[in-house]
């Protein structure tokens, strides 16, 4: 699959992984209650953890998604 | 902090409680004595009150599972998801549930801290929400550096003193 814009310098395979994520604890807009687009996703993520909300994979972010956490969603209905 | 959509919470005074599974990593009353001194850091903070009961319902059932376990939030193997718990409510409502794939310590060696988990996911029976504030427990990563004094800080304690108000230093 062509990498979206969002990807960055990553891989299809960390790209696929990043989607899972955003998928797994970006469920809504946190406002909205919308479904949302990974573009968004990620950008609530960013926003969440405090980081530049440039809906761009970036390494700091590649990097929280690899730390052990919770399951339960950091935005969900 | 943050609540959980719609700010569920438990309304009777005192909540019970029902561990069902353990984890081989950690003696039977290690787990009992972890689970007491987890629900203890919150309810030192609210006036809740918890009940451990041996066996039928509870408010609050606490096990290990792996994989596929029954809740349509199968866990993923070591690392990665290392528990999940539900907002207040009926049923599987409040329910506290912990990867048996992880490596549980009580501190002592490396591997998952038990009683840092299960305080955070704990905090989610109780309805908190993730919090965005790093040193919180209610942070959604796991810290594997907390200190020997671990405790709640001001904002853990901030988010379910709005849920629950303040307990009376009688």
């Amino acid at each position: 699959l062509p990498l979206s814009q969002e990807a960055g310098e990553v891989t299809a395979l960390q790209w696929e992984q990043a989607q899972n994520y955003l998928r797994k604890f970006y469920l809504h807009d946190s406002k909205t209650k919308k479904a949302t687009s990974a573009v968004d996703k990620l950008r609530e993520m960013q926003k969440f953890f405090g980081l530049p909300e440039t809906g761009k994979l970036s390494p700091r972010v590649m990097e929280i998604m690899q730390k052990p956490r919770c399951g339960v969603p950091d935005v969900a209905e | 902090f943050s609540l959980m959509p719609n700010s569920p919470k438990w309304h009777s005074r005192t909540v019970t409680y029902r561990i069902v599974s353990y984890t081989t990593d950690l003696p039977r009353f290690l787990v009992d004595q972890i689970v007491k001194r987890a629900l203890r850091m919150w309810s030192m903070q609210i006036p809740l009150n918890f009940k451990r009961v041996s066996w039928g319902t509870a408010d609050i059932i606490i096990g290990f599972a792996r994989g596929d376990h029954g809740d349509n939030f199968p866990f993923d193997g070591p690392g990665n998801t290392l528990g999940h718990a539900f907002a207040p409510g009926p049923g599987l409502g409040g329910d506290a549930h912990f990867d048996k794939d992880e490596y549980w310590t009580d501190g002592e060696d490396s591997g998952v801290n038990f009683l840092f988990v299960a305080t955070h996911e704990l905090g989610h029976s109780l309805g908190l929400g993730h919090s965005s504030v790093p040193s919180s427990v209610m942070y959604p990563t796991y810290q594997g550096d907390h200190s020997e004094d671990f405790s709640l800080t001001k904002d853990d304690i901030a988010g379910i003193q709005k849920l629950y108000g303040k307990r009376n230093k009688l």
